[in-house]
């Protein structure tokens, strides 16, 4: 890099020009974000607080959108009315020591949020186990070792479902164990029903088939960028 | 690549247009958006009598004042930026993780003594 270069990066706050491998599609919630701003009249520009994200309602003036790098569970035994089992891993290794976490929301991605005929009304449970250790080959030592955080049904696919995590992301960095959650999604049991035949199962499940991808979108603010600017103002 | 029109053939402090080109410093494989944004810059005479448009500090007005009954002595006030605003870059990092970033005081708005 040449000098001048690196010393834009620099004043951008980056600290290497990044090389992207294989470049994702830009996540609509940023894109409308970014466009939002981009379209203020510039009359109204300087009146925006670069250091606040107003979408949310949180301080920050950097918003990531991580890939979950996680990979399904397939521990051989089928699981009571369990139909999909999968390991979240965001890495949040790129966020720079001088940015405080603000706000960490989870999304849930289904691919269309119709209703299949064959599980009508079917009532699915969703479970999100934070990972405190990891068994010896990699797959989550079931009971021990993981925290319930959201027990929560539903009945009808949406589009996509949206957890707050900011507690749990913010103890990813305060004591850098991040070993990623476990999602678990499962026909409801109700109450002591019996789990139906391996085949039932699966045309019950069908419609988590639509399952598409989950990722995990990041507040952060850059102490160095917003409170050197404050001051001086 | 900075090429300024001055609107106005004028030598007063004002601000002058700079076109900031992403791929001029071929940042085009990582910045998604914007491709560049106007930037501009602050240049030109702050002299006496300091008129109300050139948003002028009380100090600046003392001061142009003074260099014009000692111009060798004192110089004249600086044309510098008095409003500012933000840009948002829309990049991808090298995780290939797509971040939205705001920076604050990135366009000269406006210009003053």
């Amino acid at each position: 890099l040449s000098l001048q270069e690196s010393l834009l990066l620099k004043s951008l706050g980056l600290s290497t020009k990044p090389n992207p491998k294989s470049p994702v599609p830009v996540p609509s919630v940023l894109w409308r974000i970014f466009q939002k701003r981009k379209m203020l009249p510039s009359t109204d520009k300087d009146l925006v607080d670069a250091c606040r994200v107003e979408e949310f309602n949180v301080p920050g003036n950097i918003i990531r959108v991580f890939t979950d790098q996680g990979h399904f569970i397939h521990d051989g035994q089928p699981q009571r009315l369990l139909c999909l089992q999968k390991r979240l891993y965001f890495n949040l290794s790129v966020l720079e020591e001088g940015e405080r976490l603000t706000m960490a929301q989870l999304e849930i991605k289904f691919s269309h949020n119709s209703y299949h005929t064959s599980s009508q009304g079917q009532v699915f449970e969703l479970r999100l186990y934070q990972t405190s250790q990891m068994s010896l080959r990699g797959m989550p030592s079931h009971e021990h070792g993981r925290k319930l955080l959201v027990e929560q049904s539903f009945a009808q696919l949406h589009k996509s479902l949206l957890f707050n995590l900011s507690g749990v992301a913010k103890d990813w960095r305060t004591y850098s164990r991040n070993l990623g959650l476990i999602l678990e999604i499962s026909v409801s049991g109700g109450d002591g029903a019996s789990a139906p035949e391996h085949g039932g199962l699966q045309s019950l499940c069908t419609s988590i088939d639509s399952f598409l991808d989950t990722s995990l979108l990041v507040v952060t603010l850059s102490q160095k960028q917003c409170k050197a600017s404050r001051m001086r103002r | 690549s900075a090429h300024s029109t001055p609107v106005t053939p004028s030598n007063l402090c004002k601000p002058r247009r700079l076109y900031i080109s992403f791929s001029d410093v071929g940042w085009e494989n990582w910045i998604i958006a914007p491709q560049g944004y106007l930037a501009n810059y602050c240049l030109g005479e702050c002299p006496f009598p300091l008129t109300a448009e050139l948003n002028s500090t009380n100090h600046a007005i003392l001061q142009t004042m003074v260099h014009s009954l000692d111009p060798e002595g004192t110089p004249q006030p600086c044309c510098v930026p008095v409003r500012l605003s933000p840009i948002s870059i829309l990049y991808y990092d090298n995780n290939d993780n797509v971040v939205l970033r705001h920076y604050e005081d990135m366009v000269v708005d406006e210009c003053g003594c």
